[in-house]
């Protein structure tokens, strides 16, 4: 629904390749495909910001990261498409206006470790699953 | 902001609101598994023994990613003294490589109860484990205590240190205890002595009511009791990083399902 609006502001994004990037070159695909093209950015949640050190011990922030761009044919020029994604987009074609394209998506996700007190000014070290994105990708 | 460090221009910037703040603190909370944000009460908390070590856990873990579990296994292994056995077990090492969570508790005995005569230089140790989160199970625990060398008047001695889980207390007569591990110890050593009590700490996380805590007990070769101050123990007057306290490994039993809100 929000589309229109949305592929405006994305023609005007900056071109950034992924790391690890495969597949065809940048001359291969109209350069607006590029710019608009599913992938990784960076976001850092600040514990420091938040104004938590006095209970987080470590780390004082993470980069968490987000994934924004577009899910759209050929899927090639984004990395990391799911094999599903092509049905996805095929049927997309067919008939868009009920079946949205692909997601673009985390398909990498990384851990992280947080030292911090509880109430009880015991410490704990945990680590939790999935807190950084790693690898975008088309769902 | 991109590699280049410059903000991403589809990037939407406007300042949260207070409320939008609140919220979106408390859902970082949640993704944390924490109902609140805690509040320790910390005077030098940070620099006691238990923040100390569970740091260099932290620290040797972050900076080798790729093997953290087995990061955590050598840096817990180098903590040890020379003089305490190794982790030799496979059951041991199996379950330090299972955890995915360490936590410490602080003893939170300010001074020793009132012992009878015979029980006079007994010490005792308490933790709070009520606020482990749900469906983490203790994989391994231990209990820490510092030795220093001690004075030339024991320097050749050795003595016998015993720990003892507190089964029951009674109002008109000594607690019941039950011996977890007796151990000989040099006069002149000095370091880190570990004690095993994870079926303990089971206990106490599955029963509350029987977290009655520990004490220990020390005699001279010659049988004499002595005092832990005495046999070089750290306790609540010494350094602030070589206080007492005890570690525990845990492991997720169950599938962590948020709440929902």
């Amino acid at each position: 629904s929000t589309g229109g609006k949305r592929r405006q502001q994305n023609r005007n994004r900056s071109t950034q390749p992924q790391d690890g990037s495969r597949g065809l070159g940048p001359a291969d695909y109209n350069s607006s495909d590029q710019k608009t093209a599913c992938r990784r950015h960076e976001l850092y949640v600040s514990f420091r910001d938040l104004g938590w050190q006095d209970w987080i011990i470590a780390p004082e922030g993470y980069a968490a990261n987000y994934c924004d761009g577009e899910c759209s044919f050929p899927l090639n020029a984004h990395m990391n498409a799911t094999n599903h994604a092509i049905v996805q987009t095929l049927v997309h074609l067919m008939n868009p206006e009920n079946v949205p394209k692909p997601c673009c998506a985390p398909t990498k996700l990384h851990a992280i470790s947080v030292l911090y007190f509880d109430d009880n000014s015991n410490v704990i070290l945990k680590k939790y699953k999935n807190m950084v994105v790693r690898a975008c990708g088309c769902h | 902001v991109d590699g280049n460090n410059e903000v991403h221009p589809g990037f939407i910037h406007r300042r949260l609101r207070t409320h939008e703040k609140r919220e979106m603190q408390k859902e970082i909370l949640s993704i944390l598994g924490l109902p609140h944000r805690p509040r320790p009460h910390l005077s030098q908390g940070k620099y006691n023994s238990a923040p100390l070590f569970m740091l260099d856990l932290y620290n040797t873990i972050s900076s080798d990613e790729k093997s953290q579990v087995e990061g955590l296994l050598d840096r817990y292994q180098s903590t040890r003294t020379t003089q305490s056995p190794p982790l030799t077990t496979y059951q041991e090492t199996a379950f330090l490589n299972d955890a995915d969570m360490v936590m410490s508790f602080v003893n939170l005995v300010e001074y020793d109860s009132e012992f009878s005569p015979q029980r006079r230089h007994h010490k005792e140790f308490k933790f709070n484990l009520s606020q482990i989160p749900e469906g983490e199970a203790v994989t391994a625990a231990e209990f820490r205590l510092y030795k220093e060398c001690v004075s030339p008047t024991f320097r050749n001695d050795t003595f016998q240190l015993k720990v003892y889980q507190v089964l029951k207390e009674h109002p008109d007569r000594e607690a019941d205890l039950f011996l977890l591990e007796s151990r000989s110890l040099w006069a002149a050593e000095e370091g880190w002595l570990e004690f095993d009590i994870t079926a303990t700490s089971n206990l106490w996380v599955m029963s509350p009511v029987h977290n009655l805590g520990l004490q220990i007990s020390l005699e001279t070769s010659s049988g004499q009791s002595i005092t832990s101050k005495e046999a070089g123990l750290v306790g609540r007057d010494g350094a602030l990083e070589k206080q007492p306290f005890m570690v525990a490994f845990f492991k997720v039993s169950e599938v962590y399902v948020r709440t929902t809100r």
